[in-house]
């Protein structure tokens, strides 16, 4: 039930992912979250997830070699999904020292194996920077888990949001964020198989109820 | 360096969800 209408494949679920910034204020600690998919429990009643066909975002993303078209090719095709975010910039935490911006992540899988999870960020469909981080299984109720806690986002994301957060106008925010993408890659440390591909694409909130998101099977067809 | 011009987003086949913002329910 969970592949076709969840972020899954064969091997991987994500679980949760959110990237936020946080800080302290009179013992209190506040959380801003800019996107955030949160747990999920699909049952065969729902909807199953719409296509995409890659072709129409190989050039959101690098070209070069580890880039979306050449991981595509090789597959497996149930690993790759998009996802169009509408971040949340409305925020009225302030910015400066003592602001924590970090990026939270969860996963379930079937094998008890190392995973590798490359983030790349891309400006005009060029890698601008990548992390990556190597998370090892915990197994929990019958499954292994995978967790990032709080990783820390880098400078570059931080000033980039910085300057979104600033730009006067949500369509200069749109128009700044069309060209802005960025591609996570979960694959198994020790064989290189790729578990789960999800390409972010983004817009700018306009809701009150905070970020939002639709997910996308990526199809080739 | 250079960038290079690409199709804008909205010309591209692209289901007609992806640019309805979700509405909390």
């Amino acid at each position: 039930v969970w592949q076709d209408r969840t972020i899954a494949s064969a091997k991987l679920r994500l679980l949760e992912y959110s990237a936020f910034m946080e800080t302290q204020r009179d013992r209190e600690t506040y959380k801003h979250l800019f996107v955030h998919i949160g747990p999920s429990n699909p049952g065969y009643s729902d909807p199953v997830l719409e296509s995409i066909d890659v072709r129409q975002i190989y050039d959101k993303f690098s070209e070069k070699k580890g880039g979306l078209k050449e991981l595509y090719e090789k597959g497996p095709h149930n690993a790759f999904f998009l996802v169009k975010f509408w971040a949340d910039l409305s925020s009225d935490v302030e910015e400066g020292s003592g602001v924590f911006y970090g990026v939270s992540s969860q996963y379930s899988g079937t094998e008890n194996v190392t995973i590798s999870v490359s983030t790349k960020v891309c400006s005009f469909g060029k890698q601008v920077v990548e992390k990556v981080e190597t998370e090892y299984a915990h197994l929990d109720g019958g499954k292994y888990m995978f967790r990032i806690h709080r990783s820390p986002m880098c400078e570059y994301m931080i000033n980039f949001i910085h300057k979104l957060k600033h730009l006067p106008e949500k369509y200069m925010m749109n128009s700044v964020l069309e060209n802005f993408t960025i591609l996570q890659v979960v694959s198994n440390r020790e064989t290189q198989e790729t578990l789960l591909c999800i390409a972010f694409v983004f817009e700018v909130s306009t809701s009150e109820h905070g970020a939002q998101y639709h997910v996308y099977r990526l199809v080739n067809d | 360096g250079s960038t290079v011009e690409q199709v804008p987003m909205r010309k591209r086949q692209l289901p007609a969800s992806f640019w309805e913002e979700p509405k909390l329910t």
